[in-house]
């Protein structure tokens, strides 16, 4: 028997608003831990890690370990059938066929059930290393998703400058080129607004802007987002999901022909 | 130009 509960909907409606873009089906692994998801978009360019903590449910329960293959299509319509407020319960038997979604209003005097069937997938689960950061940049979850939207209208790629000095985000195409600099906040006595920069070694990356337009649909969760960089390997992109876990994207960089 | 890098070959595949 597998049932996780949550107060309200709205974190995991935003969840799946945060992965429709980039996944198609997904594998949710639930143990007495939690729930974790690891998917690579269709191009296998990025990866979605996603972890949901059991103590941060209203209820769970996890006889068995489970890994139940979702189509996130069919997971998204159904959490758009809940009012943000609803309760919503995911339930399943051990080896299941599918699984099922009861949402609850709030005056308990609305239930509705929905179930979706289960599909097969082959797990492929990859490794990802301990990476110590030369930066990790914390900034406004909104601030940042402005950036990319802005600088996407210039070039398919954004070019992430980290120095002391601050961040720089610039992109260049046939039309123009933009740069957008934030500097480290000096009082940081709204913690939501700052930009914190913490830096070992400068570094300068290059990503697709489709997939950066991707990973700023996680916005809503989080007031903000860590980019955790280094020379040469994935970008972090992580939002903080309230008290029950994150969501993390990592990005391959583009290189030099 | 740049070329864009696939996101497992960075990451061990199990």
């Amino acid at each position: 028997m597998f049932e996780a509960r949550l107060a309200q909907s709205a974190i995991l409606k935003k969840v799946l608003e945060a992965v429709k873009d980039l996944l198609t089906e997904a594998t949710f692994e639930c143990s007495d831990s939690g729930i974790q998801v690891q998917a690579m978009d269709n191009a296998h360019v990025s990866l979605v890690s996603l972890n949901l903590r059991s103590d941060g449910f209203d209820k769970y329960r996890c006889d068995r370990n489970l890994s139940m293959g979702m189509n996130i299509g069919t997971m998204t319509k159904i959490l758009r059938c809940a009012s943000s407020e609803d309760t919503v319960t995911l339930r399943a038997v051990d080896s299941p066929d599918n699984i099922i979604f009861i949402f609850e209003s709030q005056n308990k005097e609305k239930l509705a059930e929905y179930e979706m069937k289960l599909i097969n997938m082959d797990l492929e689960h990859l490794g990802i290393p301990e990476t110590m950061y030369s930066c990790v940049v914390k900034m406004p979850s909104q601030e940042f998703a402005r950036i990319c939207r802005d600088l996407s209208q210039f070039g398919e790629a954004i070019t992430i400058a980290c120095s002391k000095e601050g961040i720089k985000f610039s992109a260049a195409g046939d039309y123009g080129n933009a740069n957008v600099k934030l500097a480290q906040t000096a009082d940081s006595d709204k913690e939501e607004e700052a930009v914190l920069i913490d830096m070992q070694e400068p570094v300068k990356l290059t990503f697709a802007c489709r997939y950066l337009n991707s990973f700023v649909k996680a916005t809503p969760l989080c007031a903000q987002v860590k980019l955790s960089m280094s020379s040469d390997v994935p970008l972090v992109c992580e939002y903080q999901i309230g008290e029950i876990g994150h969501i993390r994207y990592y990005l391959a960089p583009k290189i030099d022909d | 130009s740049k070329s864009q890098m696939g996101i497992a070959s960075y990451f061990k595949v199990h």
